[in-house]
């Protein structure tokens, strides 16, 4: 039987959907229309975040992306209101 | 730095500011020393003047809730998320709130109360996020002594671009964030470590990663707390996994993330005479630790555990074409790296010269 709890990949998936929703604006996800859905927003904003943090732009959730998203911060988003 | 969206700011410059809700893991008198020295930092660079009450609404109040507390920005248990404010504006506008879950402390520990705080009331006067990792509005935590804080420069220009100058017959300046490829870039001291290279610069130091050659650049008080900013000189002595920092007439031995027990000593420990108070560079290789002091060098043996006789002698007795000052030095194979300025030296131990000169940080991939 599978182990219980995501994958690694699920596990890294919820790190940047939950990171780039909370300090990106990206719209939750039950909120988004099917443009929003879309896997280019996503790279957009996975863009904008290691921008932000003069990482390399890659638009994927690289090892020093998810490091930087791990890290203990202020609650207050990078961009926007 | 940034300004949040819209601009928000008091119209008036003297605030006033309530702690409505306290964390119990400090006394309250350590809380409110902590936020006040908070919000004293933002004072003393601007006409900013914030003024404690203990009853009514005050313009900014302070309360460490858990969980969803009803503002739309539920907290999420320790790390992660560590405390949120609001901007400038009525009601919940310039309030600031901390995760009661997480561990509040006065000192290094994580997490420091006035780093954070101190962070927050940024947000509360009209500050977002800075991209300078140096700044104290940068978004993620970064421990530094509370006692030697000093606001960078970067988030003095924040907040007088909202507020303007402060009354201070002489602005007020702060450190300003090293960068990699600027061509005025010196070091401070270089040293090996495991294969990594560290190039430290004030507070902070770059790791070089051997293999992939990627460079980070992170504070020394992330990784040694205790060590101070602004080291001299530092080499690695392998043979031990040790690595010697220098400052003044002190030095420290780090294994790793840790600092060795009994330090800092005095470097009259190695035999240096009381007229030597501090060293510019420092270098080991093959059981002899040479020491770099002003246009002078000291060589010690490690395995005698003595400075060597005959020394100091001038640089370039040694090192022919390596004259002036050395900012740092370290080995790799065969050569010597002597960093002078804006330019490094390859110095071949065979050939016993000079066989490359280059532009310092080239090694931070400029």
């Amino acid at each position: 039987f599978p182990v219980p709890g995501a994958s690694p990949k699920e596990k890294n998936t919820r790190i940047v959907q939950d990171y780039l929703e909370k300090f990106y604006q990206l719209p939750p996800k039950g909120f988004r229309s099917a443009r929003q859905n879309s896997s280019s927003v996503i790279v957009e904003k996975l863009k904008e975040m290691q921008r932000f943090f003069g990482l390399n732009e890659t638009g994927k959730p690289d090892r020093e992306t998810l490091e930087m998203m791990q890290k203990p911060r202020c609650g207050v988003p990078d961009s926007g209101d | 730095f940034m300004l949040t969206p819209g601009n928000p700011k008091w119209k008036q410059t003297n605030l006033t500011y309530r702690i409505i809700k306290y964390t119990t893991q400090l006394s309250e008198t350590d809380v409110e020393a902590a936020i006040k020295e908070a919000f004293q930092v933002w004072s003393d660079v601007s006409t900013l003047t914030f003024t404690k009450i203990s009853q009514g609404e005050a313009d900014i109040e302070i309360t460490f809730v858990q969980g969803d507390h009803g503002d739309n920005s539920p907290f999420d248990g320790p790390n992660g998320i560590l405390a949120h404010a609001f901007q400038p504006g009525q009601g919940i506008g310039g309030d600031a709130h901390f995760d009661a879950e997480e561990t509040w402390t006065t000192t290094s520990s994580n997490y420091n109360l006035f780093l954070v705080a101190a962070h927050e009331f940024g947000h509360s006067l009209g500050l977002a996020h800075s991209t300078d990792p140096g700044a104290l509005m940068y978004p993620n935590y970064a421990f530094h002594d509370p006692s030697t804080y000093n606001l960078p420069q970067d988030d003095i220009n924040g907040i007088q671009t909202i507020y303007g100058p402060s009354n201070n017959p002489v602005q007020p300046t702060g450190p300003t964030t090293p960068t990699a490829c600027d061509p005025r870039l010196t070091f401070d001291a270089i040293a090996t470590l495991r294969g990594e290279i560290l190039f430290f610069k004030d507070k902070y130091f770059w790791r070089r990663h051997p293999q992939l050659g990627m460079v980070e650049l992170n504070f020394i008080s992330l990784f040694w707390p205790s060590l101070p900013d602004g080291i001299q000189a530092a080499y690695e002595e392998a043979d031990k996994d040790l690595v010697f920092l220098f400052k003044g007439c002190q030095y420290w031995a780090l294994r790793g993330y840790d600092i060795e027990q009994g330090y800092p000593r005095v470097i009259l420990d190695y035999g240096f005479p009381s007229s030597v108070q501090a060293i510019d560079a420092a270098v080991y290789y093959r059981r002899k630790t040479y020491f770099f002091v002003k246009d002078q060098i000291w060589r010690y043996d490690n395995q005698r555990q003595s400075m060597e006789p005959g020394y100091p002698k001038s640089i370039a007795s040694l090192f022919p074409g390596i004259g002036s000052k050395i900012d740092a030095v370290f080995q790799q194979n065969h050569v010597f790296l002597f960093f002078s300025g804006q330019i490094y030296y390859t110095f071949d131990l065979g050939a016993h010269r000079v066989t490359r000169v280059r532009r310092s940080n080239r090694w931070l991939n400029c």
